[in-house]
């Protein structure tokens, strides 16, 4: 299949056949978005190609990159920051050319940090732009605040906008995410799970490949 | 993987069955879904006069007419897609990536003469 399966596969916008090495399971959202394709026939005739429905973006590529990082140390006295760890994601798969439309960062935990935080206790969840190795910009606000009183087993948060400008292709992505405890008056009261309730991180991205550019741009 | 044509087939411009499942080009591996699809090929001819509904342009009306006074000289139309569809493909990419992405014109809906 030599040079032909070459030519295929450059057109399906991959430089090299892939040879999984230890593929990881299909998240759900994107067997939803497959489905979804294959099944609905729209009012208007097949699923628009350069558009993904389930987020009502522009898109034809939808990726689901793994996160790679390692907890870090908390520094800060303890029983205040619950975890720390650095999110890093291996970017290297998006092309020239390739429009970032949407990413959302998707946080998992497990079932047993239902308790956490203990009543009267609120988290707070930071995220900052960090280099490589790990150590937060100095002086940058954080990109994503959030507090919450109870934890769920997944967390969405949406990075399209604190993304869009940075992210250009070949490049990985270093986050470092803080989730800290407060309890009422400032005080904490007994120590939050920390990494214990952490599960896994994964980052989803939507791109607008060129071709889908060029057509639209056409239109 | 296309079947032998009919015994009787039809001579005119219009389009085959054409499967191509990716474990016979040995993407199994790789290619989480689909295991493969129909995606078709246009075969026949394109003969004077030119009917309706093989959606052919002016152009190719006139060519045929000229092949039916020329055929040494001027060949017939070709037989080729007019309207395409898209698929999508879900696969792990060269970082073990879960990828879905949206290929257009991958399934041959309709062929004309042109």
């Amino acid at each position: 299949l030599g040079p032909q399966e070459s030519a295929l596969l450059r057109s399906l916008g991959l430089s090299a056949k892939p040879s999984p090495r230890s593929p990881g399971p299909v998240p759900p959202v994107l067997w939803r978005i497959f489905h979804k394709g294959r099944t609905l026939p729209r009012p208007g005739g097949e699923p628009e190609p350069c558009r993904v429905e389930e987020f009502n973006v522009p898109g034809n590529i939808v990726r689901v990159f793994a996160d790679q990082g390692r907890f870090l140390p908390e520094g800060q006295p303890q029983g205040r920051l619950c975890l720390r760890k650095l999110l890093f994601f291996n970017l290297s798969a998006l092309q020239e050319g390739e429009r970032l439309t949407m990413a959302q960062l998707e946080l998992q935990f497990h079932h047993n940090s239902y308790h956490w935080p203990s009543p009267g206790q609120v988290l707070e969840l930071r995220l900052y732009r960090a280099s490589p190795r790990g150590l937060p910009r100095p002086g940058r606000s954080p990109l994503v605040e959030r507090s919450f009183v109870q934890l769920r087993k997944s967390l969405l948060l949406d990075l399209s906008a604190a993304l869009k400008d940075g992210t250009a292709p070949g490049r990985n992505l270093a986050l470092v995410l803080e989730i800290s405890a407060s309890g009422d008056g400032g005080t904490v009261r007994g120590p939050c799970a920390g990494s214990d309730a952490f599960a896994a991180t994964s980052l989803l991205l939507v791109t607008l490949g060129p071709r889908c550019r060029a057509a639209r741009s056409r239109r | 993987s296309a079947p032998s044509p009919p015994l009787t087939p039809s001579p005119l411009c219009k389009p085959r069955r054409l499967y191509i499942s990716f474990s016979d080009v040995g993407w199994e591996n790789w290619i989480i879904a689909p295991q493969g699809y129909l995606a078709n090929y246009c075969g026949g001819e394109c003969p004077f006069p030119l009917a309706a509904e093989l959606n052919s342009t002016n152009h190719a009306v006139l060519q045929t007419m000229v092949h039916s006074l020329d055929p040494q000289g001027t060949p017939q139309p070709c037989c080729v897609p007019v309207r395409l569809s898209p698929i999508s493909i879900l696969y792990y990419d060269n970082s073990d990536n879960v990828v879905l992405r949206h290929y257009e014109d991958m399934v041959v809906d309709e062929c004309g003469c042109r």
